[in-house]
C-alpha cells in the first residue's frame, strides 16, 4: 500500500542524505555516531531472519541494504569524527539498549531468542535518534542537510502509522507490539517535527527548545 | 497468521 511504500522510500531517503552529507562535506559533524551503532543494532536483530525466513525480493533486498548501510554509516562517521574536537555525542546508550532488552523479554510473541531479539529491535528503534536529537540540542543549531535527514527518517516510522491502520481494514491484521512502538517512535519525534515545520519549512534557522 | 503479517514490514 501508499503509506507503507511512502516510508520505505522516506527510510531509504534518509540514509541517503546521510551517507551523502558525510561524503561530501567529509565530516561527521553534527551527526550521531551512538544513533547510528544503534541503528546498526536494530536492524542486525531484527532482521536475522534473513538467514531462515524468505518473504519477498523486495523484502530481502531491503534489509541487506539496511544492515550494510548502517555499518558503512559507521565506518564513515567513525573516520571523520576523529577530526571533530567538541563533539557533544554523549548521550548514555546503555539507558536505551538495558530498557528495551527488559521490554523485549516482557513483550514478544514467544520466549524465543529470536522473538525477544525481534522485540527488542523494535523497542530500541523507538528510541534510538535520542543521542541525535539530544546532541541537536546541546549545539544549538544545526546544518539544513542534518536536519531533513532526521526528518526524512522519523517520516518512515509516522508513514507506518497509516500503513497499519490500513492493513487493519484491508487484512484485518495488527499487531500491537510493532503499532506501540510505532507510535512511541513517532511520539519521540513530535517536538522535532514541530521545530522542523516551523523552522526549516518557514525557512528560519534551526534550534530546538 | 498476524505475525507473519507484521514480520514481512521492515
Amino acid at each position: 500500500n501508499i503509506f507503507r511504500i511512502a516510508g520505505d522510500l522516506s527510510h531509504l531517503v534518509s540514509i541517503f542524505i546521510l551517507i551523502n552529507t558525510i561524503n561530501v562535506k567529509k565530516s561527521a559533524q553534527g551527526i550521531s555516531l551512538k544513533t547510528n551503532i544503534l541503528y546498526a543494532v536494530v536492524f542486525v536483530t531484527r532482521y536475522v531472519d534473513l538467514l531462515y525466513s524468505y518473504t519477498s525480493l523486495y523484502n530481502t533486498l531491503m534489509k541487506i541494504f539496511f544492515i550494510s548501510s548502517s555499518i558503512y554509516t559507521i565506518v564513515m562517521l567513525k573516520k571523520y569524527s576523529k577530526n571533530i574536537q567538541q563533539y557533544n555525542d554523549d548521550f548514555k546508550i546503555e539507558y536505551l539498549i538495558a530498557p528495551s532488552f527488559v521490554l523485549g523479554l516482557i513483550f514478544n510473541h514467544g520466549f524465543k531468542f529470536s522473538e525477544i531479539l525481534w522485540s527488542f529491535s523494535l523497542w530500541l528503534e523507538s528510541v534510538s535518534i535520542l543521542p541525535q536529537l539530544f546532541m541537536l540540542q546541546k549545539s544549538g543549531e544545526s546544518q539544513l542537510l542534518t536536519t531533513h535527514y532526521i526528518f526524512a527518517l522519523g517520516l518512515y516510522r509516522a508513514l507506518y502509522i497509516p500503513n497499519w491502520i490500513y492493513r487493519y481494514f484491508a487484512e484485518g491484521r495488527f499487531d500491537k507490539l510493532a503499532i506501540t512502538t510505532g507510535i512511541i517512535q513517532t511520539l519521540v519525534y513530535s517536538d522535532f517535527f514541530y521545530v522542523y515545520y516551523q523552522k526549516v519549512i518557514k525557512n528560519i534557522g534551526f534550534s530546538l527548545p | 497468521s498476524i505475525l507473519s503479517a507484521i514480520k514481512d514490514e521492515l
